[in-house]
């Protein structure tokens, strides 16, 4: 856990 | 991806092209603020670092390509087109705008998602972003009226952020470990900043006046 959450959004 | 989002994006885009639109069409950048144009680059030019490291997709990539491209090529116009840049309006566009990029980066050194350089950098964007229209405001005001295209400008770029809003209320509703707090908290400061443009928008609007903010 504690991956930074993927930036998905611009 | 959802229609909130994609909304945004698109009203985001179309305040840049509408930018673009008003520089090639007139040659001119009076009351366009070159400051909140350079937050605007650096605050794309921090957040999209992942460009060549993470693919999310095709359209992901186009657009910070785009956002990117758009921004440097309008600071670029309005620093070094012979024609462009003589319509800049320096005297008014005073505002200290390395206070903004100091704080908001001391900001992103306390408060982010991860202590790693990427992650101070996109939380440095997103706290950039939202003050980053500061000195565009400021210069509006002082420079009393404000031409079709600059208020359509400064319009759909405070739209795009509220359409974000709907975006992440969505998202939190639909998605169940969906937490994004800082792009929120921020996002609502950014279109909060916008409320009294919209406010004296909508007024010339309704009145079919020039769009006129009080000094």
């Amino acid at each position: 856990e504690g991956q930074s959450v993927v930036k998905d959004e611009l | 991806m959802n229609i909130f989002r994609l909304a945004g994006d698109m009203t985001h885009l179309l305040s840049i092209i509408v930018l673009l639109l008003k520089i090639y069409a007139t040659k001119s950048c009076s009351g366009i603020s070159l400051k909140t144009q350079e937050l605007y680059a650096l605050v794309f030019l921090a957040r999209y670092l992942d460009l060549f490291t993470d693919f999310i997709s095709v359209y992901n990539t186009i657009m910070k390509v785009v956002f990117i491209a758009s921004s440097l090529a309008i600071v670029w116009c309005m620093r070094l087109h012979p024609l462009v840049k003589r319509s800049y309006d320096k005297e008014l566009d005073t505002f200290r705008h390395y206070f903004l990029i100091g704080g908001t980066f001391v900001l992103a050194l306390v408060l982010n998602e991860k202590f790693t350089l990427q992650e101070i950098l996109w939380a440095f964007s997103i706290y950039l972003e939202a003050v980053a229209i500061l000195p565009q405001l400021v210069l509006l005001q002082r420079s009393g009226n404000v031409d079709n295209l600059t208020g359509q400008y400064v319009f759909f770029l405070g739209a795009y952020r509220a359409f974000y809003i709907l975006n992440w209320i969505y998202r939190y509703l639909t998605e169940p470990r969906f937490t994004r707090w800082i792009a929120c908290v921020s996002g609502i400061v950014q279109t909060g900043i916008y409320a009294d443009f919209f406010y004296y928008y909508f007024i010339s609007w309704k009145n079919n006046s020039k769009l006129k903010l009080p000094a």
